[in-house]
């Protein structure tokens, strides 16, 4: 978790 | 997921099928910045690279294929359709976009959340995304006579990162680890570089007159 979670986003 | 996050993907979505409908529809792209156009594709293939071996949901690759697809149509039509690219505004849409990715990629360099090339790509998209707009407002200065759906898709687009905003403050209130701070801030860029234009585009709908720009 933490950096990588905007990831999920578009 | 939640309301906020998927009102703002709708709203992306539209923003760009008002677009191509608009072109498809009158057959002319005028008033649209073709730079703007390139650099949101440019956005879309280096932030979506990972469509192929990072699978999240089917609603997140259903949706970057959507993006890559309909920008990619909404360029093909300014630069190839007979008809449409006359009416390219050329002579007005000048912005230097490497003004804009020198520096997002310098940034992505120096700020990103790990040194690897597939999280640097994605650190420029997100910059730049948040940049993108700039040749589109400065076309719509230009012209200052701004037509009804090009208004709209610009009004969209400022409306779908409102909602983006509304769905971080949502998921820091509710997950524990969410934290974004450099998606939050270039978001909070972005959504500021649509206001000055929401504050015209309102008043001409209040006053239910055509949008017109001051010079």
């Amino acid at each position: 978790t933490g950096k990588g979670e905007a990831h999920d986003e578009l | 997921m939640n309301i906020f996050r998927v009102s703002a993907d709708i709203l992306h979505l539209l923003s760009i099928l008002v677009l191509l409908l608009k072109i498809h529809a009158t057959k002319s792209c005028a008033g649209i910045s073709l730079k703007t156009q390139e650099l949101y594709l440019a956005v879309f293939v280096t932030r979506y690279l990972d469509l192929f071996w990072n699978f999240h949901s089917l609603y997140n690759s259903v949706f970057k294929v959507v993006y890559i697809a309909t920008s990619s149509m909404i360029i093909w039509y300014m630069k190839r359709h007979r008809g449409v690219k006359q009416t390219y505004d050329k002579d007005h849409d000048t912005f230097r976009y490497l003004f804009l990715i020198v520096p997002c990629a310098v940034l992505a360099l120096i700020v990103n959340g790990r040194f690897s090339l597939f999280e640097i790509l994605w650190t420029f998209s997100i910059y730049l995304e948040a940049v993108a707009i700039l040749p589109q407002l400065v076309l719509l200065q230009r012209t200052k006579n701004v037509d009804n759906l090009t208004g709209n898709y610009v009004f969209l687009l400022g409306l779908y990162r409102a909602f983006y905003i509304l769905n971080w403050i949502y998921r820091y209130a509710t997950e524990p680890h969410y934290s974004a701070w450099i998606v939050w801030l270039s978001g909070l860029v972005q959504t500021g570089l649509y206001l000055d234009f929401f504050y015209y585009y309102l008043q001409a709908w209040k006053q239910s007159k055509k949008l017109q720009l001051p010079s």
